[in-house]
């Protein structure tokens, strides 16, 4: 799982990588305006800059989750003019400003399908075979 | 899961 950064147009800004391992967490905007990720694998509270930036981790007691974390779920998709909501035509998710409504812009693209697990084993491997091949072409010869 | 800040961004869990 990630998280992504859009602007009220829908515009990609920055994506947030919380912890390859996975597992359970939740989102919340501080009141500076960094994004705190809170793992239930881990306890601990991760806060990034909106540019992406790593800047801190806490940790918290399994019994006593961050109460603001409870807050803000599902139900927080409005500002100002902007909501942000699932498209029924398209079933994408898109934001809405007055009747103009417009899909997020795909985001990172070499994050999501190159950089995870299996892009990474699969180009390696990729690698492996061409060497193989190139090396028994050569044996013939 | 959708957070939307006092700014109007949107952070998406996906």
């Amino acid at each position: 799982d990630r998280v992504q950064l859009y602007d009220c147009n829908g515009k990609f800004k920055a994506a947030f990588q919380p912890d390859s391992a996975g597992g359970v967490f939740k989102i919340a905007a501080s009141p500076d305006q960094s994004l705190e990720i809170y793992s239930v694998r881990t306890n601990t509270v991760d806060t990034f800059a909106l540019d992406g930036t790593f800047l801190r981790r806490r940790s918290v007691d399994d019994r006593d989750m961050p109460f603001d974390f409870l807050k803000s779920g599902p139900s927080v998709k409005k500002a100002g003019l902007c909501e942000f909501e699932i498209d029924p035509i398209s079933s994408q998710f898109s934001v809405r400003k007055g009747t103009s409504i417009k899909p997020l812009e795909p985001g990172d693209w070499i994050l999501e399908n190159l950089l995870n697990y299996w892009g990474i084993g699969g180009t390696g491997a990729l690698g492996i075979g061409l060497m193989l091949v190139s090396t028994l072409r050569r044996d013939k010869l | 899961q959708v957070v939307v800040t006092e700014s109007g961004d949107v952070f998406v869990k996906i």
